[in-house]
């Protein structure tokens, strides 16, 4: 629930800055929680340029921030120590957007208790509500899910919870850490008026008729057709995995029924870059042959070529038979273009054809490499539940593998490790400011919906171990001797990662297990670049910023000073019956000096009124006595005239 | 296995958590407040 006010919002891009302060995979994990803006709502984050306000975003004590808008230039945003998760970052940055924890608002009562006995001595004015005139719920209903809701345990004086839900399946719900759920998003696009993303292109599951605008093309030999099931595969869709009876579609391309090398190519709706680079991600069912293959084109539209240029961008081959399978494909695109699915019948008996469904397109990157775990459930809790991924490469030559434990009764584990690989002779040791990005697919088939588990984890290439070796030195040196499931022999370095990655709970929920299949993104990305100070603007900025008009404006008892139209100000503080005031401060008012002061007036005004009214009345008295005496002679003098 | 280093040392701690060791006293655990809306 929001802040009331409108003086409490940020323009839609806020201007922020990476304080040196904080951790290198701190400023990685920043730069990914902005991605989760770009992509799900109208907020966008640019580094500051000397705007009269920005977020300061610096490790200080703790996870904390400031609630909406506070116009005080530099408006700081703490991301200290284990605070470097995606969805701290992104709590903390709902907070300073204008929102309140979710269990504060006003109909709080109606969907949790709090058990007051249970939490700690002096800490029970945490579970405040506060009502409509402070706080505004957008018309959205309470949500369980909110990742701006306490956890069950928050505030708690021993082992059971503060919060019990009245429905009692969120128990475990409540404090999830993963995304913005739905209704997050919903109350944020609702307060900045949001109708559109930066980064969201199309997402398709083809539940409706109209196939989200695709179209076929006329230069190919067949159709793709929207199907709910295929008798030789998929037996459902992906989307629903055949859980709705009369729905669940997807498009098949029947590749038994066409001659060696005919092709069936389905063309997107036109779609408008912004960025320049998109990933395409889609499932894809094979049911055809192992000869079958999948061409991905994009059709380029120019002012030199309006019916478009058609360039391939990948050949998926050797697609597995009998189930649904993820795919990435990343684009680079600038101008508006079509995404372009090309079947085409390979040389082999094909005995049913290729399917695809719940396509998303959005100008994000995709990931480095998909690790997927087939038959997933069985490793839930289980001894045998310790799995290594296949070794991968990073963009810069260094083998890795993941390590995934699933044997502990409640949590799941995850954790990076360098192994030997072909480039060790070529890559700096030890391995310098390199991050990786473990993320646990939510397979929601909009990915707006998406509630991914993400942890990120980075080498210090400072950073050593009990015995004085470097940690993140070369694998065939400090590592252990390990075998590929082959028999080839490697080198591992130690794991770097969380035993709570997430708990069994939250692992079953969701979509994270479809199909039996789990999905493991994983993105190793070089952040040196993040170790420099951010460039700030420079002095030749042409309107003042809050720290050069400051500067030489020192506000007095604790008062706050502040960039007003370019001219320092003060924000003096107050009390219920004391304040500041003054230019600087330096001034201190009460309720009492108030009272004093109207009395003393009032006093004042009446001794000065009884002063006017007794002159007033002395002078009218002494002129009148005058005048009495004056005309008394006259008469005399007339008299005697007379007689 | 044994040898994995662990990030968060193993502890599965929400923001509130994280602050209530540091011993910070923040307006519902991880809000501060600017002088007018602690007034």
């Amino acid at each position: 629930n929001s802040i009331i006010g409108e003086k409490y919002r940020w323009p839609h891009t806020i201007p922020y800055v990476l304080e040196d302060s904080l951790e290198m995979n701190a400023k990685g994990v920043i730069l990914n929680a902005f991605e989760r803006y770009r992509l799900k709502t109208c907020i966008d984050f640019k580094p500051w340029n000397g705007e009269a306000n920005y977020i300061s975003v610096f490790k200080g004590s703790g996870c904390w921030s400031s609630v909406g808008n506070q116009h005080v230039g530099r408006q700081e945003l703490s991301i200290g120590a284990n605070c470097d998760r995606i969805a701290t970052i992104q709590h903390e940055f709902l907070h300073a957007l204008g929102f309140w924890h979710e269990q504060s608002r006003s109909d709080r009562d109606d969907y949790v208790s709090i058990i007051w006995d249970r939490i700690q001595l002096g800490r029970e004015h945490n579970f405040n509500t506060y009502d409509d005139q402070t706080s505004d719920s957008l018309n959205v209903p309470y949500d369980y899910t909110s990742v701006m809701h306490y956890s069950k345990t928050a505030f708690q004086n021993g082992t059971q919870p503060t919060i019990v839900t009245k429905i009692s399946d969120f128990m475990d719900v409540i404090g999830q850490r993963m995304d913005f759920s739905d209704y997050d998003l919903l109350k944020l696009n609702r307060l900045y008026n949001c109708s559109s993303s930066l980064t969201f292109m199309d997402s398709c599951n083809f539940e409706l008729e109209n196939v989200c605008g695709m179209i076929q093309s006329s230069g190919d030999n067949a159709d793709w057709k929207r199907l709910s099931q295929v008798p030789s595969g998929p037996e459902s869709d992906h989307s629903n995995m055949g859980q709705c009876k009369g729905s669940g579609f997807f498009m098949h391309f029947d590749s038994s029924s066409v001659n060696v090398g005919d092709t069936a190519v389905l063309e997107s709706r036109m779609l408008y870059p912004k960025r320049g680079f998109q990933c395409l991600q889609f499932y894809l069912y094979n049911s055809g042959s192992i000869n079958d293959q999948l061409n991905i084109y994009v059709r380029e539209y120019s002012a030199d070529n309006v019916n478009g240029t058609l360039t391939l961008v990948k050949e998926i081959k050797d697609i597995p038979i009998g189930s649904w399978q993820l795919y990435y494909v990343t684009l680079k695109v600038t101008n508006k273009f079509r995404v372009v699915f090309g079947g085409v019948r390979g040389g082999v008996t094909s005995l049913g054809g290729l399917s695809i469904d719940d396509i998303n397109l959005s100008e994000t990157q995709c990931p480095h490499h998909i690790w997927r775990i087939r038959n997933f459930t069985q490793f839930i809790g289980s001894p045998n539940g310790t799995l290594y991924s296949p070794p991968f490469y990073s963009s810069k030559g260094y083998a890795f593998q993941i390590f995934l434990n699933l044997t502990h009764l409640t949590n799941a584990g995850i954790y990076f490790h360098l192994i030997s690989g072909a480039n060790d002779d070529q890559l700096q040791w030890p391995c310098p400011w390199q991050q990786a990005t473990m993320t646990l697919l939510d397979q929601n088939p909009d990915i707006r919906q998406r509630m991914s588990n993400q942890r990120s984890v980075t080498t210090d290439p400072f950073m050593t171990t009990e015995n004085g070796d470097y940690f993140w030195d070369k694998p065939s040196k400090v590592g252990e001797v390990a075998f590929f499931p082959n028999g080839t022999e490697f080198r591992r370095g130690k794991g770097y990662g969380t035993s709570a990655f997430i708990t069994h709970a939250r692992l079953k929920s969701r979509d994270f297990i479809k199909g039996d299949d789990v999905y493991i993104l994983l993105t190793v990305e070089d952040i040196s670049h993040l170790n420099s100070t951010q460039l700030l603007p420079t002095p030749t900025t042409p309107k003042p910023n809050i720290s050069d008009v400051c500067t030489n404006f020192k506000c007095e008892n604790d008062g706050i000073c502040i960039d007003r139209d370019g001219k320092a100000e003060c924000r003096c503080p107050s009390g219920e019956d004391w304040w500041y005031m003054g230019e600087k401060c330096e001034k201190r008012g009460s309720t009492r000096d108030t009272i004093v002061i109207a009395a003393s007036s009032t006093a004042a005004v009446f001794a000065f009124m009884l002063i006017v009214t007794l002159v007033s009345v002395y002078c009218t008295r002494k002129r009148y006595r005058a005048k009495t005496s004056s005309n008394t002679a006259d008469m005399t003098l007339e008299n005697r005239h007379a007689f | 296995k044994g040898q994995d280093t662990n990030v968060d040392g193993g502890l599965d701690q929400d923001i509130f958590d994280i602050n209530e060791d540091l011993g910070l006293d923040l307006f519902e655990g991880d809000i501060k407040l600017d002088w007018t809306q602690d007034r």
